[in-house]
């Protein structure tokens, strides 16, 4: 059965696009076949996997436009079990034009229904925030993975996240769950830092009782350090597994995947 | 005459809350009156001003839903020299509310033009998308200074950042500036940092001969180095002058403000 996973959080810069494609990558390279979905008119999943987006000739718009015109002539073959839904800049337009359809939430959804049956893992990168684009990756996942710094400010979007989580699964999908946070451009050293994780895992362990999307999320590991190369690969249209393979961000981006994999395998 | 300056860019963690109130703060202290405007549903600027946005009774929000009433009873003393008008999350109902004015672009500045003159520096701390809580503070403010950082993926929104000013300047503010880039978290040993900044140089000294509202833009010095305890004192309500005033990003902030003053006072 497809994992569908959408990386969300509406704070911007912490890491979401990073951690769609190096996991889709890693998960790719472990044999799994992965389709990544960029949700994002910045098209910066795209570009990170090596297409450009002003060049192509249709998107994840067309599809959201027409979802019964499925995936067709729009997904590229990145690398073996790897492919892609980019998105284009138009994209921004779709939230204005599909903001009046009463399947507004669910085109994307619907659009995958078909073809999500061929890939093991389907991973969506979305925007910086929590409108039509995210909403319509929200309702076509079945989980939600939490990228995000450990940072005080970060710590004060969570709340808002995770509301709008659960609004989805009340109205429209009641399968999704949050399965975790990975903790993106980790300074180790910081007592602050580990102040911030403590208190991020206290919470998270104090919602296991309650009937909530998240009562079984937690902070997933390793976290992934600071690493100059995960900056630097996007420029060349690369992964950190092609870019810098023996770099701290791929053996961190590696370990996370393959602990994903043997509990999902493990289930 | 007052220098109204927006802190914009629609990428989102790159540095802007942490400049606006940072370069505040140290104008502030140089004895220069400066307000702080948190045109941010998140109130980041008002968290890390040690302003609690859940407690308090009115906002930037009051002043934009009716100009005319002002800025009275709504901003907040912080430091000698240093007010605040602060935000609140339902800012973000704001954008809808407004959405149909024909004045909507120009509620803030309206409300501004009375009350600004009290204050030698009035900086707008943007939320990270072009919409028009952005387009607020771009209408208000004379100049544009852009936080960003270092990076390939955020290099590839500067052109839609700039394309949105000169939009700005044909229709509602014809005398919007760009004054110039702070490079903030920077990594000042990467190559890759080196070559990001030489790009952004050259592209902003090609553009010096053409008629653009960034033709005198420039990359400011000195870069802003990461550093933990610049997201750590937020967490106390503290700017790094109070948390760690002998920590490098106290320097780097107190250096870069000072050379702003000293260059605007020769003007
Ligand atoms: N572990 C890391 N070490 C160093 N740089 C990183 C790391 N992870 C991400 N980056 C860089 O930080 C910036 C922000 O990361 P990324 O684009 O993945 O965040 P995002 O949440 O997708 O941002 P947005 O909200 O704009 O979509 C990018 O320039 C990226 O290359
Ligand atoms: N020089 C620095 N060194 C270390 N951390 C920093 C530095 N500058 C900012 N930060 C931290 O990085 C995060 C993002 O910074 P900040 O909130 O200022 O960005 P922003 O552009 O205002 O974000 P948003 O788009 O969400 O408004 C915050 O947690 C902040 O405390
Ligand atoms: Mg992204
Ligand atoms: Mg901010």
């Amino acid at each position: 059965p497809t994992r569908l996973i959408a990386l969300m959080n509406q704070k911007g810069g912490v890491g979401k696009t990073t951690t769609t494609v190096t996991l889709a990558a890693a998960y790719a390279r472990a044999g799994r076949s992965t389709l990544v979905v960029d949700l994002d008119p910045q098209a910066h999943a795209t570009l990170h996997l090596g297409v450009d987006p002003a060049a192509i000739e249709a998107s994840v718009y067309d599809v959201l436009l027409d979802p019964a015109s499925g995936l067709e002539g729009r997904v590229h073959s990145i690398a073996p079990n790897l492919d892609l839904l980019p998105a284009q800049t138009d994209l921004a337009a779709a939230e204005v034009e599909i903001a009046q359809a009463p399947d507004r939430n669910r085109r994307l959804s619907d659009a995958l229904a078909a073809a999500s049956g061929k890939y093991e893992f389907v991973l969506f990168d979305c925007p910086p925030s929590l409108g039509l684009l995210t909403l319509n990756g929200l309702v076509a996942a079945r989980e939600v993975i939490i990228p995000m710094q450990a940072h005080f400010l970060a710590l004060q979007g969570v709340g808002k996240l995770l509301e709008t989580v659960r609004l989805v699964t009340q109205t429209v999908n009641p399968k999704l769950r949050v399965t975790g946070v990975v903790l993106c451009m980790h300074d180790t050293s910081s007592t602050h830092t580990q102040e911030v994780v403590a208190d991020l895992e206290a919470f998270l362990a104090e919602q296991r009782t309650l009937d909530v999307p998240w009562k079984h999320a937690r902070v997933l590991r390793p976290a992934i350090r600071r690493n100059i190369k995960l900056a630097e690969c996007p420029s060349f249209g690369q992964t950190i597994f092609d870019y810098a393979p023996t770099a701290p961000g791929a053996a961190d981006y590696k370990a996370l995947a393959e602990g994903m994999l043997r509990e999902w395998d493990a289930m």
